[in-house]
């Protein structure tokens, strides 16, 4: 970080242009929410003002705009920049016109580079952690995750102390998705020994079938070199979990990542085409384990660490009546459970059939 | 012509790497500092601390999933140094 950062806590900003791309309400809803990002977590206040010099003044832009001594590149490649606190360019922040601005998860989220840049526009330079939003790579997450990493808040606290009303002072760590909520999705489901860990954005759920006790943690805390937003997980025969996200996936063994990984997936197999899995689920009974991408499936074998032949095939085909793309997948008790967003289905590989259609959260004691 | 599309994605590859390191891991020399140090780390150093930067193997050598990184869309701030 940059010190001293603002000598003062209430920071006026300005929109000067609007991006076609968006609506401009939307415009405005994403940049107030990523200012609220930074101060739910200091006691800085942001004020929008509409005419003459705000301390943050916001501009789209492309190539050679304004007077700015950095320039934009076209689509892709560089997507916004911003100027550390002072008087000038100090503290203003430009996105690049050339880029798809959305609010979702298409082309670039607004929302989510607005609150990198104002990072920026506070003081913080770069964090080399994957999971920090000061990251310089663009990464989706969902807005209803809470963007900032412990190492954004430590960061940004540095230079202004934390919110007058946080208790102990410490970081406000970020709250977790509401479990419990009636459109509760995962993003991936594993059994972990005599556990199962249910994952979403930055945070897992510890369920002990047994005691129906749960427990939520963050993934940093057992695993702090994966990143957030893991896509697929399972255990394996041989005590270990494999995580996976984009075209990389990690071994872990106990708590410990195996030296050599992240690994890349067309090492399992899959052809170069394959950019992602959806779920994954081992079989006790066979020692096959079952990779779900869109409508289809491959199979992998353990023992020999070979995919089959004659695979991808349907998933309903050979799963009757789970027909969706699978968020997740897990067995139990010899029982396969798919999730799709708010729902998952009980199957028995055995009958092939789905035995019944439960909520995703029915395992966190809603 | 001969047309070698190996030797040009090379060297489309190469200028890349180069643009990448100038624009986010050269240290723009300090105005304030008496008689400008030109910044003379070579690229080889550049690129092993970006590749250290990012958690990659640090070869100095623009391979796969340092080229990966590199055409990755993102912030136009620099990763080193002050970014006034």
């Amino acid at each position: 970080f940059t010190l001293p950062g603002w000598k003062k806590n209430k920071l006026t900003y300005r929109i000067l242009n609007y991006t076609p791309d968006m609506r401009k309400e939307d415009v405005d809803k994403a940049i107030q929410k990523a200012f609220k990002v930074w101060s739910t977590v200091t006691p800085l206040i942001f004020i929008p003002i509409h005419e003459g010099i705000a301390d943050i003044m916001i501009a789209f832009g492309t190539k050679a705009h304004g007077h700015c001594p950095r320039y934009f590149d076209g689509p892709l490649g560089v997507l916004a920049h911003a100027f550390p606190p002072g008087n000038g360019f100090g503290g203003d922040v430009h996105f690049d016109e050339d880029e798809d601005w959305t609010t979702g998860s298409a082309g670039f989220n607004l929302f989510l580079v607005a609150a990198h840049e104002f990072g920026h526009a506070l003081g913080l330079s770069h964090s080399n952690d994957q999971r920090a939003l000061m990251f310089p790579n663009y990464a989706y997450v969902s807005p209803s995750e809470f963007p900032l990493s412990p190492d954004d808040i430590s960061g940004i606290q540095s230079i202004y102390g934390a919110p007058p009303n946080a208790p102990d002072k410490r970081p406000v760590i970020p709250i977790s998705p509401k479990i419990c909520g009636s459109q509760m999705s995962f993003d991936a489901i594993t059994t972990f020994r005599r556990e199962i860990f249910f994952l979403k954005g930055r945070h897992l759920w510890r369920v002990y079938p047994d005691n129906s006790e749960v427990e939520r943690e963050l993934i940093s805390t057992f695993w702090p070199t994966l990143p957030h937003g893991i896509e697929a997980v399972y255990e394996n025969s041989k005590d270990q979990i494999l995580f996976f996200k984009g075209n990389k996936f990690w071994i872990i063994r106990g708590y410990q990542v195996l030296l050599g990984y992240p690994k890349n997936i067309n090492t399992l197999g899959f052809p170069k085409g394959i950019k992602k899995i959806d779920a994954a689920v081992c079989n006790t009974n066979t020692g096959k384990t079952d990779f779900f991408i869109g409508d289809k499936y491959w199979r992998f074998d353990e023992n020999s660490q070979s995919m089959e032949k004659g695979y991808p095939r349907q998933t309903v085909n050979d799963f009757p009546g789970i027909s969706q793309k699978v968020d997740a997948v897990f067995q139990q008790k010899g029982l396969f459970y798919f999730f799709h967003g708010s729902k998952q289905w009980e199957f028995d590989p055995t009958a092939k059939k789905v035995i019944r259609e439960m909520k995703s959260n029915s395992w966190l004691n809603c | 012509l001969p047309i070698h599309p190996e030797k040009d994605r090379k060297e489309n590859d190469e200028k890349i790497v180069q643009d990448y390191l100038n624009k986010f891991y050269t240290v723009e020399p300090d105005p304030n500092q008496l008689g400008w140090k030109i910044n003379a780390e070579s690229t080889a150093e550049k690129l092993q601390k970006m590749q250290q930067y990012f958690g990659l193997k640090v070869t100095g050598k623009a391979d796969t999933e340092t080229l990966e990184i590199v055409k990755k869309p993102r912030c136009g701030v620099p990763d080193v140094g002050l970014y006034g």
